[in-house]
């Protein structure tokens, strides 16, 4: 087999017969709840490297079993009791920068069209990586986030505050910004991509080009490119009441 | 004459058998009448040989459960090993004689996890509680 686990010693290898084969598939489909074989695009030439979403899903993975044998492990913070997780990464992006008239803002676009029935969003949150910027030095930062509720011909569109996150210029990290606060919208509308816009200042209000602020868009490399992850936990009223 | 003593019936108990029982000298591991008592047995499907990879990130492979022996409700598609286990050591209390003991009473269930891509290229992580038998009667 592959790198993986190796059956136990003294484990019976039978082969199996194509009626057993498609009887294992239908119980190993059922028991991991997978819900049959996604159509994929056609396979990569050659190999390449993991993206981001995948990587970060395979942490918390990790961090998932290994408290499968210990139901009372605390579980990794977001995790929580979330019993999915999922990350978008179909995604259209926007720029409103590169000298044109201030405010700059980078906005993402996501398809939220998969996101199963019946499951109340716990936590969700957009990552994207920043690099030192080379363009302001010592400089202090603030990231603000906000959705796009409706979008307007004829002025701006009208945008709701989700989070602000305040670092350093020459910070290299994969920045969370918490995007809770957008997920009525997007199960009552979920046949609407989810709209986020990023603005970022510095402190005596100035706006910054986010690209010149070290902050990394689709042309990043596969395995820090933005993305979305959302906490699930199957509830019988998947809409959270308004506060 | 001497009246024989008369054997005491083993009291009976609405217990589920102890996982950490092993068979002893009044277990008749091969049932009553000389038939097999269940059991479980493990086989490992790699989830590669299915050329699940490209879909499947994250477990490599799967433990597919089947037994051998007198089974009442033998594993297979529609019956996995913890249904199994709660069927067959429930209809040996009504019928002990009838039905043979359950090797794999649960004691322990764990969760299931699974890491994939859906049709979008989207990473789903997905988490089923309850779900696994790690612990039975027979290891």
């Amino acid at each position: 087999g592959g790198p993986g686990l190796r059956p136990p010693p003294g484990c019976p290898q039978r082969c199996l017969g194509a009626s057993e084969r498609r009887d294992v598939q239908r119980e190993i489909l059922s028991v991991l709840g997978l819900p049959g074989r996604p159509r994929l695009r056609a396979a990569p030439s050659g190999p390449r490297l993991p993206a981001s979403a995948p990587l970060f899903m395979l942490d918390l993975y990790h961090a998932m079993t290994g408290d499968d044998d210990k139901d009372d492990a605390p579980a990794e913070r977001r995790l929580g009791r979330a019993d999915l997780v999922m990350s978008f990464v179909n995604m259209v992006e926007r720029d409103h920068a590169l000298g044109q008239q201030e405010p700059h803002w980078k906005e993402f676009r996501f398809d939220l069209t998969q996101i199963p029935d019946g499951e109340a969003v716990t936590a969700a949150e957009f990552r994207i990586y920043k690099v030192p910027s080379i363009h302001l030095l010592n400089r202090t930062l603030h990231v603000s986030m906000f959705q796009v509720v409706q979008e307007q011909s004829n002025r701006e569109s009208d945008l709701l505050f989700l989070d602000l996150q305040t670092l350093q210029a020459g910070d290299e990290v994969w920045l969370v910004l918490d995007v809770t606060a957008a997920s009525d919208r997007w199960l009552l509308k979920r046949h609407k991509d989810l709209g986020l816009r990023l603005y970022v200042e510095t402190e005596d209000g100035h706006s910054v080009d986010p690209g010149l602020a070290g902050l990394l868009g689709q042309r990043a490399p596969r395995s820090r490119q933005p993305f979305v992850v959302t906490f699930f936990r199957a509830s019988p009223s998947p809409i959270r009441t308004p506060r | 004459a001497v009246r024989p003593l008369r054997r005491r019936q083993p009291k009976k108990t609405n217990e589920l058998p102890q996982a950490n029982r092993l068979p002893g000298i009044f277990d008749d591991v091969h049932g009553s009448h000389g038939r097999q008592v269940c059991r479980r047995h493990e086989l490992y499907v790699s989830f590669q040989d299915l050329g699940w990879l490209d879909w499947v990130i994250a477990p490599q492979g799967y433990s597919a459960y089947y037994c051998e022996g007198e089974c009442s409700f033998p594993l297979g598609s529609c019956m996995n090993a913890t249904n199994h286990a709660i069927l067959q050591s429930l209809v040996h209390l009504m019928k002990p004689d009838a039905v043979p003991k359950a090797c794999c009473a649960p004691t322990k269930l764990s969760a299931t996890s699974v890491l994939y891509y859906d049709n979008s290229n989207n990473v789903i992580l997905r988490k089923h509680r309850n779900m696994v038998v790690k612990a039975c009667g027979c290891h």
